[in-house]
């Protein structure tokens, strides 16, 4: 099962690496970042994590939604990892804004394992067509909930946001799911 | 069967994006870096990707075997993926001495979804032991050679080393496992 291991692998080679010290990477921002600090919401200072069911995702979050802009990136995190030296690992701001324009200042991406699902559903050497992608993403949700629930190191530190497919008539449909959660 | 999914990861969210540009990456850094230029033997501007059957991965290869030095990371590659604006992909050239001190030079790092492979072997919760996790290196292994195999674009820019379990007496192991290929 596909979706198993790709839970497995974004939370031991991802999640687990950058979530703990993720609130204050957010803290060393605002204070570089005066007009970003007061912007943040109660309870906002998580990783935003986004999983669309119909795994299509775009590179950049504004192509979706014109209510979602592009910020600033938190400040780099450099790792040694199976011998790369100083691996690179980041996560962008976005401001977000409502229906009533305010600004909402959060850390959101897709979960990038998706696009590995998206594409196997492409190539046809992968054996993995669209019904099976479909259910692969649902099996990936609830693994990577299950695993975040029992990491005592995460908790807290993240919102997994199902994204439908109703979306496809409202310009406006990622915002609201971002700024409902 | 994990190992399926992690092969198919690490070609569609690296190897296919980044094998086809790697030796202009290359040309790039020999002229940077001109003390470098004559060490790339014949057919050495390629991927070097090292598959331990044991998963154990080291941060840093010199830590495995001081024939191993970091020499320097190649020009960093930037791509905006999935809402990370920018993120960074970036390979380190080792120098790697033979057994009459003559250095060569090389891209070349452990698969890193093996890593994957060996925490979830050693969490109770992924359901996955040590004589299953043996398989799924093998597993992994093939997987890859065919997806590589089949793929125009990747076409003789890497190497897979498979990484046997007899070297554990060889301060040198690794280093002439490189060269060796
Ligand atoms: N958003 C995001 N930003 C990151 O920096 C990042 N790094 C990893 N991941 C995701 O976490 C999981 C575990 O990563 P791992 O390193 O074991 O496998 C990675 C790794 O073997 C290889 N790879 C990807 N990016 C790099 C990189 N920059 N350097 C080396 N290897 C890389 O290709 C696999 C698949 O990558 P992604 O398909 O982008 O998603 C990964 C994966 O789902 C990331 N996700």
């Amino acid at each position: 099962n596909v979706a198993h291991g790709l839970a497995w692998s974004f939370y031991l080679g991802y999640l687990q690496l950058l979530l703990p010290c993720l609130e204050d990477s957010i803290i060393a921002f605002c204070a570089t970042h005066q007009a970003s600090s007061p912007l943040w919401g109660r309870g906002s200072k998580k990783l935003f994590i986004l999983i669309p069911l119909d795994t299509n995702i775009p590179d950049k979050l504004e192509e979706v939604d014109d209510n979602i802009r592009f910020y600033d990136n938190l400040p780099n995190k450099e790792l040694n990892r199976a011998g790369i030296q100083g691996r690179v690992y980041k996560h962008s701001v976005y401001r977000v804004h409502d229906e009533h324009g305010r600004g909402h200042d959060c850390v959101v991406e897709y979960a990038t394992p998706l696009l590995t699902l998206y594409r196997m559903s492409q190539d046809r050497g992968a054996g993995f067509g669209e019904p099976e992608r479909r259910q692969q993403v649902l099996l990936f949700y609830r693994t990577l909930q299950e695993i975040l629930g029992q990491s005592l190191e995460c908790r807290n530190r993240y919102r997994l946001i199902m994204l439908n497919d109703e979306r496809k008539d409202d310009p406006h449909f990622l915002s609201k799911a971002i700024l409902g959660h």
